[in-house]
């Protein structure tokens, strides 16, 4: 544990916990990609199998567990509590072209052909592209609420608060993972778009049309 | 390079 690696995980706590509580308080979730939502209450589930078969630390398997509850709870206000306002219509992107090429990739490239370890590159890979319905949300509608788009940074800044963790890991441990490393890095450009318009126009976020 | 696995973190 390095601090760039629990700035990292904090931030990404709390990008979770402000979504979670924007849809409770204002008990709509409009603006959301429901999609996106499953998808990452997917990269959970397929990563964290490993809380069953090894035992890493009390931090690291709370932590797997409130990530999975919060996931799966914000699936749950979207699809079921909170549907009336859902915004259906805008949220049209095509998962299976994410979850094809992904599954695809996950046998193709992983540390070993077995089932644990492809779910878990499967996990790594999704993780990459599972905000593409959030954004692809965005640009269709022409805009985000600030809430949202605060979200949206910390959700970026945690992957390249990874980024450095592995730079630091690699120094110090002389330990690297090719697969997360990279997937990372293509994450962490996929927000940069979204980082330039965050931080140049403020928090409300206005496509050009 | 390839290395990886032991996926101690999140």
């Amino acid at each position: 544990m390095n601090i760039f690696r629990l700035a990292g995980d904090v931030s990404h706590l709390v990008a979770i916990l402000i979504l979670l509580m924007k849809i409770w308080r204002s008990k709509s979730c409009a603006g959301i990609s429901g999609r996106s939502q499953v998808l990452f209450a997917l990269v959970f589930t397929t990563r964290y199998l490993d809380l069953f078969t090894v035992y890493i630390s009390a931090y690291n398997t709370v932590m797997k567990v409130v990530f999975l509850a919060l996931s799966y709870a914000t699936v749950y206000l979207i699809y079921m509590r909170f549907r009336n306002s859902y915004d259906s219509e805008n949220d049209t992107f095509r998962v299976e072209f994410l979850l094809i090429p992904v599954i695809g990739l996950s046998f193709l490239e992983n540390y070993a052909f077995t089932p644990l370890e492809i779910l878990w590159t499967f996990s790594i890979f999704l993780e990459s592209v599972a905000i593409m319905p959030q954004l692809f949300m965005i640009t269709k509608t022409g805009e985000a609420e600030s809430i949202t788009t605060h979200y949206l940074f910390f959700l970026g800044l945690y992957r390249a608060l990874y980024i450095a963790n592995w730079v630091w890991r690699y120094h110090t441990e002389g330990f690297y993972d090719q697969i997360a490393i990279v997937s990372g890095v293509v994450q962490t450009i996929f927000y940069c778009d979204f980082f330039y318009l965050y931080v140049t126009r403020g928090e409300e976020i206005r496509t050009p049309s | 390079w390839r290395r990886g696995i032991r996926h101690d973190e999140l």
